[in-house]
């Protein structure tokens, strides 16, 4: 507001000059040349007398490339040029001033001082994200993602070349882009959505978030943005039929977690709580792929070797790889309260009654019970089960975790929950399902021992149906699941070919046959 | 259990500004620099032809079976990429070598005996911009220090 | 049953890496070398 008379045009002028200086072949070193030169008209004209005088710089010279590329599509939607739109056009207004605010960062205030660099980087990019989601108010469905998608990639490249001014401060530039990224999410701006994405899945995006930062610094910033886009899609995959817009999403998506599964298992390992805690239930694949992350110096045993002696790993009995803070898993409440003292001295009963009045979700038409909240209290419950049979010096099986307030509680969610209710349960705990470590040994023998010990054929075949709607979609399937099946299907002591489900259609009945075969 | 769901209203308005993108997806060229004379532009071919990359084609071996002129056509129409370096890594593999000053190649018909100030006989090439060609460069006297 | 993973374009049976050659969510197979930046000396930026 209250722009100074005539800063407006001076804006635009200095643009059009810097522009000509780049169209001259030069090379980067004339460039900077240049630059200096230039540097010295924009003092002459008071633009960098103040910083509120270079933010009115930005703000108006980024609009003015917003609206040059929205009339470049404009009358190309006017005149649809016949060899198909050259994409550069679009480019030009965008790619220069950002090399201008790039070499402004660059050259702002001695090498060694990185803070007016970084202010003047904050400063652009709140201008771009405030410009995108003002844009996107006014536009609505006439909002176009390309010219902020350039002004932000083409901004990160140019602060991701390897210069020394830069090596000083990368990990706060990246934590500039990361915040901004977050600010203009596709939930806050769906018309940005692939944009966003595109940006998010950049290589050169990757290789400073997830490979270049020392010590994985950048790892926990990446998961939040992840998180983001999984919230951003959640109610729109609840359908087995997607939309095309939302099955382009999903499948770049999927191939994002591809790229993480095949060069950073690790993060996937770490990260995968939040990650599932947000990926709607019934997206079975998504999360298998998320699951299914081990730590690459870890060689897992093939699930189908006979006789395969799962507790007798040696990882088996490690803790996983996992950046979640066990204490926050269920938020400080009363229930917190009532669930610590039934764990601690396996009473109150009316714990255990009350248990699925405090999960229920009332007022809400999409959900009957907080997910999350089964898939807190599950973890939760399990590792503070763990850690006790640990303590007695023993390892999980059908015996060491009988009979205590942890198993009190899982059996509450089987007799008393409805069909819904145990699906979300069942769920939680086949989560836990990955690689070789005490959680997928604990868990694994929580599920064989739920279907052992059940009091209706109902809980049974509901085990067996989750179990199989993760084995029969397409790779990769997590080791945890496998095994555990495996262990079903062979182990007489579950009876598992008995039950009148296990032959309910041939096809089914065929698969079962097919899995067995294979492992015995 | 988790049948389909109808969208609130929150959420209805989001897919519709999600499908209005859908419209307009980003370009392939709309991620990269730009590039002066060949930018990313994704046609489909026929099915018949390579749809995927050639194993190995980002490795100077593979460069070095391309034909020189091939190579003269990466190092001048992909600059600043890594087609460029790679070509530019072939070429000296035939005894090209980059003229840093005169911005043009040159390739000495033999070994000399020995390397010092002396002149060397050699073929120089250089790209003409006016006739948008790659010249060689006759009468030529070669300075032996400029040599990259 | 989901998608078939293994037909995404992406080469998931490199040794390597793959994320260094990622063309993005919508690409259809990995980047070409004349795709990538990579820092030649600046003589052969002839512009």
């Amino acid at each position: 507001y209250n722009d100074p008379p005539g800063l407006q045009e001076k804006t635009e002028d200095l643009l059009r000059q810097w522009r000509n200086v780049l169209l001259s072949p030069l090379t980067e070193r004339e460039i900077t040349q240049n630059f200096n030169i230039y540097m010295h008209r924009m003092n002459i004209n008071g633009i960098l007398k103040s910083d509120d005088m270079i933010t009115r710089f930005f703000r108006i010279s980024a609009q003015r490339c917003i609206d040059d590329v929205y009339q470049l599509l404009a009358e190309d939607r006017l005149n649809p040029p016949v060899a198909g739109p050259k994409r550069k056009k679009y480019y030009m207004a965008c790619d220069s001033f950002i090399k201008l605010v790039s070499l402004l960062i660059k050259n702002t205030a001695e090498a060694s001082n990185p803070t007016p660099k970084l202010n003047l980087l904050n400063k652009i990019l709140g201008i771009i994200a405030g410009c995108l989601l003002q844009d996107h108010e006014e536009h609505g469905t006439n909002f176009q993602q390309l010219p902020y998608h350039r002004l932000m990639l083409i901004l990160f490249l140019d602060m991701n070349t390897s210069e020394p001014v830069l090596e000083s401060m990368n990990y706060q530039i990246l934590t500039a882009f990361c915040h901004t990224l977050r600010i203009v999410r596709p939930s806050v701006a769906p018309g940005f959505c692939y944009a966003w994405l595109e940006v998010v899945a950049h290589r050169a995006f990757l290789n400073r978030v997830m490979a270049l930062t020392p010590q994985q610094k950048g790892w926990g910033m990446y998961s939040t943005l992840l998180i983001d886009l999984f919230k951003f899609l959640d109610p729109f995959l609840r359908n087995t039929e997607l939309a095309a817009p939302v099955m382009t999403l999903y499948k770049g998506t999927l191939k994002v977690l591809l790229v993480l599964l095949h060069d950073f298992p690790e993060f996937l390992c770490d990260y995968h709580y939040g990650f599932c805690d947000a990926i709607p239930p019934n997206c079975i694949q998504m999360r298998n792929l998320i699951l299914s992350a081990f730590p690459r110096n870890m060689r897992l045993p093939d699930p189908f070797t006979p006789n395969l002696k799962v507790d007798l790993l040696v990882e088996i009995n490690s803790p996983p790889r996992a950046v979640i803070n066990y204490g926050t898993l269920i938020p400080p409440s009363q229930f917190k309260k009532d669930l610590d003292a039934y764990l601690a001295a396996r009473t109150p009963v009316t714990f255990l009654t009350e248990l699925r009045s405090n999960i229920q979700v009332v007022n809400d038409p999409a959900r009957r019970y907080n997910c999350q909240l089964i898939n807190g209290l599950v973890l939760y419950v399990g590792t503070q089960a763990i850690a006790q049979i640990k303590a007695k010096g023993q390892t999980p099986n059908m015996s060491t975790i009988a009979h205590s307030a942890h198993m009190d509680i899982f059996q509450n969610f089987t007799v008393d929950f409805d069909y819904e209710g145990r699906y979300l349960f069942l769920n939680a705990i086949a989560n836990q399902l990955r690689y070789p470590n005490s959680h997928t040994h604990y868990f694994s023998c929580c599920l064989l021992y739920l279907f052992a010990e059940a009091n209706s054929e109902a809980v049974q075949e509901q085990i067996t149906r989750m179990l199989l709607e993760r084995l029969i979609v397409n790779r990769p399937h997590p080791w945890g699941l496998l095994i555990t099946f495996i262990e079903l299907i062979k182990n007489p002591a579950y009876k598992f070919w008995s039950h009148e489900f296990v032959h309910c259609a041939p096809e089914i009945e065929k698969l079962f046959a097919s899995v067995a075969r294979s492992c015995i | 259990p988790l049948g389909p769901l109808p969208l609130n209203t929150d959420h209805q308005s989001q897919f519709t500004m999600m499908e209005a993108a859908f419209y307009h997806m980003p370009h392939a060229s709309d991620s990269e620099r730009m590039r002066v004379y060949l930018p990313k532009n994704i046609c489909q071919t026929p099915a018949y032809y390579n749809q995927v990359l050639l194993p190995h084609s980002d490795t100077v071996e593979f460069f070095q079976r391309l034909s020189t002129e091939t190579l003269f056509f990466v190092f001048y129409y992909m600059e600043g990429t890594k087609a460029q370096y790679l070509a530019a890594k072939a070429l000296k593999k035939q005894s090209w070598r980059f003229h840093t000053k005169y911005m043009m190649w040159f390739q000495r018909h033999e070994e000399p005996k020995v390397i010092n100030e002396e002149y060397e006989q050699g073929t120089y090439i250089y790209f003409d911009y006016e006739k948008w060609g790659q010249r060689k460069k006759e009468g030529f006297t070669f300075e032996y220090k400029y040599l990259e | 049953l989901g998608q078939d993973l293994t037909a995404l374009g992406l080469n998931l049976n490199s040794p390597d890496n793959i994320y260094l050659s990622f063309a993005g969510p919508w690409a259809d197979s990995a980047c070409r070398p004349q795709d990538m930046d990579h820092n030649v000396p600046p003589e052969y930026l002839i512009n």
